[in-house]
This record gives C-alpha cells, sequence and structure tokens, in this order.
C-alpha cells in the first residue's frame, strides 16, 4: 500500500541498501546480487 | 629410400631365425627389393610395381587392399602374431631360394605371394648393412627419445608455472574482492552515519520549530 | 646383463667395419665380455675386475676414472668422435685375435687396455644375436618413443588448458573489479542523493524556524 511504499522508500534506497543502519560485507554482497538480477 | 627389418620364422623350420629386410620408394605398392639373410648366406630379390597388380588381380582382391596384406606381413612383422607365415627352401647348391608368405585366416591360409631369391656373392656385406642399419636407427630413435623427453620435461615445467600463476590469480581475486568490500563497507556506513546525523538533527529542527510559538 | 653394440674401425684399416659387443653385469667396472665380430666371423674375450685393477695401477690411473674412459671408449661409441682408437689385428691361423683400444690426447695416444680374443666356433649364432639384439632394442626405443611422443601430446593439452584457464581468470578478476565499482557507485550515489536531500530540507527547516516570529 502507499504507507508501506512510503516508509520503504523513506528507510532504503531502490537497491534496498539501507539509508541509516550500518551494513557489512554480508549484506552489501546481498544488495549487489540483486542488483545482478535487477541489472 | 624406406627399409625394414624384422625376424621371421619359417614354418618348415619354426627354431630357425631369419631376417627379413624390405626396401621400397615412397610406397610399397610401387615395388620392393627383398633381403633375407640367416645371419651366414643371404638372398636378394625384387617385386615390380606390375608383379604386384598381377597377384592382386590373381586373388581378386583390390590392389590396394592387397598392399596393405604385403605391408602387414612384410614390414609391420605381425607374423609373431600369428597372423602371416613365411616359407623358405633352399635349393641343392642354395644358389637359389624359395621364399614365399601366406596370411593365416581362422580355418585356412592362403598364399600372398611368393619369389625366387638369389644368393647374393659377398653375404658378409649384407650382414654389416643389416647390423649397420639397425644401429643407425636406434642412434636416431635415441636422439629422438632424447629430445622428446627434454620437451616433455620442458612443457610439464611450463604446465607447472602456468599451475602456479593460475592459483596466484585465483587467490588475487578473491582477495580483491574482499578487500573491495571491505573498502565499500566502510565509505557506505560513513556515509549512513551522516544520514542519521542529518536526519536527528532535522527532526530537532522541525520540533524546535514546532515548539516555538509556545516558548515565545 | 647390460649390453652394448658399437661399429668400430681400427686404425690399421679405416674403411673396415667390426660390430663390439661389451656385456657387462651392473657396473663395467666388476668386468666385461667383449664380442668382437666382422659380420663374418667372431672373436670373444674376459676382461675380469682384477685385470681392470691391474690395468688403472699400471697407468697410475685412479681406478674409478679408469673405469670411465674405458665406458666412453668402448660403451659410449666415442669413437667416431675421434677420442679413441682401436686396433685389431688377426693371427695367421685366426683363431685369435688381438684386441687394443687406446685414447688420443692431443699429441699422443696412450693405451688403455688389450686382450687377446679367441676365435667363436660358430659365428653366425653371435651375427644373429647381434642382430637380434639390435631389433630388440629397436622394438623397445619404439615403444618408448610411442609413450614419450603420447605424453607430449598429453602435456600440451593439459598446458594448453591451464594457459585458457589462467587468461579466462585474468578476465574474470579485471571484470570483477569494474563490475563491483559500478554496483558500488551506484549505491554510494543513493546516499549522497539522500544527504542532498536531507540537508536541503534541514536548511529550509532552519530558514523557516527563522522566519517565524515574523510570520505570525
Amino acid at each position: 500500500c502507499p504507507d508501506t511504499k512510503e516508509h520503504f522508500a523513506r528507510e532504503y534506497d531502490s537497491y534496498g541498501d539501507s539509508y541509516t543502519a550500518d551494513t557489512d560485507v554480508a549484506q552489501l554482497k546481498e544488495v549487489f546480487s540483486r542488483m545482478k538480477d535487477n541489472s | 629410400m624406406e627399409k625394414t627389418l624384422n625376424r621371421i620364422h619359417p614354418v618348415s623350420d619354426p627354431e630357425a631365425t631369419y631376417f627379413l629386410q624390405v626396401s621400397w620408394e615412397k610406397d610399397l605398392g610401387t615395388g620392393f627389393v627383398i633381403m633375407l639373410s640367416d645371419g651366414q648366406c643371404a638372398w636378394t630379390g625384387t617385386v615390380s610395381e606390375a608383379e604386384i597388380s598381377r597377384e592382386a588381380a590373381d586373388m581378386e582382391m583390390d590392389r590396394e587392399k592387397y598392399v596393405e596384406e604385403l605391408k602387414k606381413a612384410l614390414i609391420l612383422g605381425e607374423e609373431s602374431a600369428g597372423k602371416y607365415n613365411f616359407a623358405i627352401s633352399r635349393g641343392e647348391e642354395s644358389t637359389e631360394c624359395h621364399f614365399s608368405y601366406e596370411k593365416n585366416m581362422k580355418d585356412v591360409s592362403f598364399r600372398l605371394g611368393s619369389l625366387r631369391l638369389q644368393k647374393v656373392s659377398r653375404p658378409v656385406e649384407v650382414v654389416k648393412e643389416l647390423i649397420g642399419h639397425c644401429l643407425d636407427r636406434l642412434g636416431r630413435l635415441q636422439a629422438e627419445n632424447e629430445h622428446l623427453q627434454k620437451e616433455n620435461e620442458r612443457l610439464f615445467s611450463d604446465w607447472n608455472d602456468v599451475e602456479k600463476r593460475l592459483e596466484k590469480c585465483v587467490k588475487a581475486k578473491e582477495e580483491l574482492e574482499a578487500d573491495l568490500y571491505n573498502r565499500f563497507v566502510l565509505v557506505l556506513n560513513e556515509k549512513k552515519a551522516k544520514i542519521r546525523n542529518l536526519q536527528k538533527l532535522l527532526k530537532e529542527a522541525k520540533e524546535s520549530a514546532a515548539d516555538a510559538p509556545y516558548t515565545r
């Protein structure tokens, strides 16, 4: 729904990486792998 | 001039050893020279291209196929495999010798060819030539084997080097990946810390603006 | 039983060819048997371990060094290199034959050894054995040659494969690096865009708070 969409847009960038929560190597690998899927 | 030397044992005397040298130019089918020796005497004879054609025709065999059979019998030394037989009969005065060769099938043998060989007047020269030819071939093979051995050592060494470089490359790739991710994580987390800080400041600024009328 | 066969040419008759077969057990220094043949006759003799020691002592040469010289002269066939000479003198009745071998130095030759060889009663057997031995060695060398050839092809193929894998690895590493940087830049730029946006909002919030008293 629009609220959920807005919430995720605030919290995560368009590649699914959080704007605020620190990342680590494993999470970043996952973000990158999703980017491959989305190409 | 091509030349081969093989040991043969005549069917009439399997214990006896003869040496059969066959020489030809380019292709056996164009004719060949036979030199037969028991180590003491020697006999020689020629089979011409026409005679080969005649034999093949007599046998109603394709000429090429017939020449292949001759190769197997006379050159490749397949006598020991039991596939071919040789018969040698020396005349009373031994100036001539009848030499024939046949192919063994399951239950039957059929004659491949035969010829009269003339005794050589100086067999010692033939013997010397047979041994000399062997020694020359041995020398060439030995040299070729040494060359192949060196080549093989070089190839193995090259392969070994490249294998090591491949291992290094694989390792370097893994290290590069790990290194880049570590750096990316550090840089991203710096930006996220900045974002958290800005969000906090924004929240404070908004709260401060909302409280202002009440404070004043 | 080790055995070698070489062609030699006696100094007294360089056009003549003799075949020198040397046989020994394990090490030449423990003694050896000589078989000499001109293709028609054959002579044989033995040099014992004690005789080798005696010759070395007579020459005041280290025994091991003397045996090395014997190897070069009799086995390795270095006669053709002009380093060693052979002398053969056949007795009147030819039941015996004197055989000697010497080393050529710059301006002098020195005798390495000599022995009386006894004529062999059935030289044809010797000739057959010489040729037979050659053929056996040829067969073994040929088989070894084919094996080395196959090994050579296999090693080349292996080297080729691993070279290709290395090329792929190098390329993959480069592509990985480029790919990771591309993805990182996209994710990083999202954060930078967010930061710019928050900075803009913060600035607006601050300006709004500063204007508020005047607006009210």
